[in-house]
Order: structure tokens, then sequence, then C-alpha cells
């Protein structure tokens, strides 16, 4: 564990809290794409399918069930709770564009055939595109609340601060996971748009709006 | 030693 890793991990987490608090204090999910949740409790259910398989740390096995449990609650709370808040009608992006070549791709690219490691290598390149369905929907209305735009930079840095620790590890420890790294990398790419309107507009206290 | 098929991260 390095302070890079421990960074992105704690801004993960503040990112699943911020979207929780958010749906809960305004009663609503207005402006958040079901679709990217679901797409997310999908990354984190087949990566830690291993909690029942290996033991790593009390850290990991604990930090591997709150984001399970949370990822689960947030889609109970969009599609049951505050269904009638939830916005449909623009959260139009067809997910299985995604979920069919991460499919293939973690069939073709794997560092082993196995269950496990296919399914993790699945959940690897599923988290890497699983924000599109969420950017999609705020490139469609045109703007997003300053709660939601606090939500994907904790979410985007989070695979940012990754690239870091990796970068650490592989000079300090010699390790390196070539398929997290080049998934980490373009994941963070994918953000990189969203990042330069959150510091140039969010920051300075004006809402996130796209320059139509 | 964390063996490579052990992902250590999350």
């Amino acid at each position: 564990m390095n302070l890079f890793r421990l960074a992105g991990d704690l801004s993960h987490l503040l990112a699943i809290i911020i979207l929780l608090i958010k749906i809960w204090k305004t009663r609503s999910c207005a402006g958040l794409s079901g679709k990217s949740q679901i797409l997310f409790a999908l990354v984190y259910i087949t990566r830690y399918l291993d909690l029942v398989t290996t033991y790593i740390s009390l850290y990991n096995s604990f930090m591997k069930v709150i984001f399970i449990s949370t990822s689960l609650a947030t889609i109970y709370l969009m599609y049951s709770k505050f269904r009638a808040t939830y916005d449909k009608n623009h959260d139009s992006f067809r997910i299985e564009f995604l979920i069919i070549p991460c499919v293939i791709l973690s069939l073709v690219i794997n560092s082993n055939f196995t269950v496990l490691e296919v399914l993790w290598t699945f959940s690897i390149y599923l988290e890497s595109v699983a924000i599109l369905p969420q950017l999609f929907l705020v490139s469609k209305t045109g703007e997003a609340e300053s709660i939601t735009s606090h939500y994907l930079f904790a979410l985007g840095s989070y695979r940012a601060l990754y690239i870091l620790n990796w970068i650490y590890r592989y000079y300090a420890e010699g390790h390196y996971e070539l398929i997290a790294i080049f998934a980490g990398c373009v994941q963070t790419i994918l953000y990189c748009d969203f990042f330069y309107l959150y510091v140039t507009k969010v920051l300075k206290g004006k809402k996130l709006q796209l320059p139509a | 030693k964390v063996d490579p098929e052990d992902h250590d991260e999350l």
C-alpha cells in the first residue's frame, strides 16, 4: 500500500458516498445514469468474486464488501425507492454495446484462461468504459448539477491516482499488471474532457454546462 | 509475497 493507492481508494469511496448523499438528501436521482450504476455493480461483483477464494487483507476485504453493497444500494435507490425521479428518457445509452465487446475482449486477452481470471479481466475492461452512459446523459441534457460534477471528479480521480500508484509500484516493487494499467489509462482519458470542464467551470462556482 | 494471480488492488 502506498500513498497514491490509498488516495485513489479513498477518492473512489468518496465518489460513492457523494452519490448516495446526493440521492438521499435531494430524494432524487435526476441527472444520474442508472445504466452506469448497473455497469459498476457488474464490475464489482465480477471482480470481487475472489472475496470467497483469496484473503489479502482486512482492508482489502472490507473495501470490496463496501463497493459491492453500496453499488447495489445505489441501484435500489434509483430503480425502486426514487424511481419516479429517474431520468429514463435521457439515459438511453445501449449498454450491450459496452458489455459484449468487453466479454469478447476478456475471453481473448487475459493473463490466464480460468473463470475467475476472465471475470476479473472482464471487470477491468468494463470499468474503463462504465462511465460512458453517465457522460452520455450529461452531454444529452447539456448540464450537470454541481454535486454530480463532484461525484464524477472523485470517480475520475480514483483511476488517475491508481496510474501514479502503478508507476510507483513498477519502480519500487517491480510489480505491474498490463491489463489493469492499459484499461486504467483508457478510463482516465475518458474523463479528461470532463476534468477540463470541472476545473474551468465548477471550481469557479459555475454550473457545469456544455458549450452549445 | 502476493501471487500475481491474487489481485491485491481494488
